[in-house]
């Protein structure tokens, strides 16, 4: 037998709904779709086998083969290799994701590591976001630097690596405000601290509960600022992941650690297995 | 864009005075699409599609209505008997009324709390605020700093107390008989976290709130559902909060979140400031919705 048009029409939109009842944006589903057609469309297959599972066998593949690529690089790894201590990796990312706690986590493993590490707060704007920068540093034994509400963001960033070259740190985690990614003013003031600080790295913080928004915020912060790795959040939320795949269809960027809960050993490296198990599973 | 194509699915019947069942499945799934992009959870989706369609074939339309408007008004309606039917408002029936909110982590319970309060206190009343959340870093801090610049309302300040009976209990008993609102905040939490949800059963049985606010990120995704189920089954929910509706994401959760709950949209959340509160509006938030 072989997969004729008609048959593929028929069967899609189980395929689409599963991809999309799992959290994978709509957009993404749909094009994931499409590019299974045009690998599977008029390929023969055994007589025996069921034209769903074959579509289903393909689209399995197709996560596999996107999710390797996501799997396979090392923060650390990328750290060195782009760059010289002290390194400086910046945060970005909407409202609420969780950035501030997963720099507290990722200074927690450096740390660990016999890193030096020094937190600068990059958030000089919504309240309370020093303070708890501050309570995580003291919680666990690393500096902070910072300066006033309403003070540049740049400024607080740039002075804080100057800073830390003078004070040898291997490590210097930047802390952004969350911002909406169509905010035009705040996507402007987020290029100018990158511009300003340059750093080595830079990594989008993600929600894994989000659903559509996942797409937008990606492509938003990409085109307006760039981002070289991407880290998801409340993974212990029991959710989907398909926001993972969201993002790894649409950009060919790492996703280096995945959030498990508040504690500051809950940050994970991610592995292919855990998608395997929860959505393909 | 999703509302050209519904409008354009719309406009392939609005002449005829019979519609196939083709067309009909045009336009439902058209709606599916809308409400697919717009974050509603898929089985509700196509619930409410079926109940959409059904009426349409068993209802007789009323005369003055076209068959166009006519399903206008179905797919209307059907959506506000989830989300409210009209303007929710809060009637504070007491005084002091609680009002406790919860949600899950990041949702923008504090950041709401802060806009309820100045709501309420340009309403006339005296209102008085506090927190529970004993686990996120300087999260009083946050609060404190974000009431500070409202007028007539009172700030208990519980940052040394680590115990949430005694936060409750203290803090109720330091705002006077003056105070016609009382807003708490509470920690984020999820479905997954026991005792988080033990946490909050107990926070409701000692603060005995006279309602409470599920405030749901306008960016979640297809775990609306379950996640205010959850919520529901630990805590009476009065009313949702939809906060983030000024970026990108239509709301859905919201839906999702009426249909476990049983709860009604009451504000929308439309910005960081204290003043980015808009209160629910059915014709508005359906149209967001839709796209
Ligand atoms: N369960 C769970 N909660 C998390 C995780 N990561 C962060 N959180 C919680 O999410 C909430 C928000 O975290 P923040 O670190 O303040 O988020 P943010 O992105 O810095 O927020 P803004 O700076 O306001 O944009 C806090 O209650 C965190 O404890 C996670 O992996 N699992
Ligand atoms: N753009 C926008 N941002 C919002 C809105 N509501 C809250 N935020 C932002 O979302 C982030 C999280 O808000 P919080 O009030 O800290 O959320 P929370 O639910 O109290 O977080 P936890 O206590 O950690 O669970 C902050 O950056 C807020 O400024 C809104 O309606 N629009
Ligand atoms: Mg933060
Ligand atoms: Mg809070």
């Amino acid at each position: 037998k072989e997969i004729d048009l008609k048959t593929f029409e028929e069967l899609k939109d189980e395929l689409l709904l599963f991809l999309v009842e799992n959290d994978v944006s709509y957009e993404v589903a749909e094009d994931i779709i499409s590019r299974i057609r045009s690998k599977l469309l008029h390929v023969k297959y055994d007589r025996s086998l069921e034209a769903i599972d074959i579509l289903k066998d393909s689209l399995k593949e197709y996560i596999i083969d996107l999710m390797s690529i996501s799997a396979q690089r090392d923060y650390f790894a990328d750290l060195s290799s782009r760059g010289s201590p002290p390194y400086s990796v910046l945060f970005i990312g909407f409202n609420g994701v969780g950035k501030t706690t997963t720099i507290a986590k990722l200074a927690y493993l450096h740390k660990n590591r016999g890193d030096r590490v020094l937190l600068a707060c990059s958030d000089t704007y919504r309240a309370g976001a020093i303070e708890q920068l501050i309570e995580h540093g003291e919680r666990l034994g690393i500096p902070v630097f910072k300066y006033e509400y309403g003070a540049d963001p740049a400024a607080v960033g740039y002075d804080a690596l100057k800073y830390a070259e003078t004070k040898k740190y291997d490590v210097v985690l930047i802390d952004t405000a969350g911002r909406m990614h169509v905010d035009v003013n705040l996507m402007e003031e987020l290029r100018k601290i990158n511009r300003v600080i340059n750093p080595t790295i830079k990594i989008l913080v993600l929600d894994a509960l989000a659903g559509n928004d996942v797409y937008y915020q990606s492509k938003m912060f990409m085109e307006k600022v760039g981002f070289d790795g991407v880290i998801f959040t409340k993974i212990d939320a029991d959710v989907k992941g398909g926001a993972l795949i969201t993002v790894s269809h649409l950009y060919r960027k790492p996703i280096y650690f995945l959030g498990v809960g508040q504690r500051y050993e809950d940050l994970v490296k991610f592995d292919i297995n855990y998608l395997v198990n929860t959505l393909i599973g | 864009e999703i509302s050209e194509r519904l409008k354009k699915a719309i406009e392939r019947i609005k002449n005829r005075v019979y519609i196939d069942e083709k067309s009909l499945n045009e336009v439902l799934r058209e709606i599916q699409k809308a409400l697919i992009l717009a974050d509603v959870n898929v089985k509700i989706v196509f619930e409410l599609t079926n109940r959409i369609k059904e009426r349409f074939e068993t209802e007789k339309p009323p005369h003055e209505l076209t068959i166009k408007e006519y399903i206008i008004k179905i797919i209307f309606d059907e959506l506000v008997k989830i989300l409210g039917e009209e303007k929710n408002e809060l009637i504070i029936t007491k005084k002091p009324f609680k009002i406790m909110l919860i949600g899950l982590e990041g949702s923008g319970k504090t950041t709401t709390v802060a806009k309820l309060a100045y709501y309420y206190s340009q309403k006339g009343y005296k209102v008085g605020v506090f927190s529970t959340d004993i686990h996120r870093p300087a999260a009083i801090d946050q609060l404190e700093q974000l009431t500070s610049q409202i007028k007539n309302v009172l700030f208990i300040d519980t940052k040394n107390e680590k115990n949430v009976n005694k936060i409750i209990i203290n803090s109720l008993n330091k705002l006077n008989k003056k105070i016609d609102i009382i807003l708490v905040d509470t920690a984020g939490r999820h479905k997954e976290e026991k005792s988080l949800l033990n946490e909050m059963k107990l926070i409701e049985k000692i603060l005995k709130p006279d309602f409470t606010f599920l405030v749901i990120d306008a960016t979640i995704g297809q775990k609306a559902y379950d996640q205010a189920k959850a919520f529901h089954d630990t805590v009476k929910i009065g009313g949702i909060i939809i906060s983030k509706m000024d970026g990108t994401a239509r709301g859905g959760g919201a839906l999702s979140a009426a249909t476990a709950t049983g709860a009604k949209i009451y504000f929308i959340g439309t910005g960081e400031k204290i003043r980015d509160l808009e209160e629910y509006d059915p014709y508005s938030f359906v149209g967001r919705l839709l796209g």
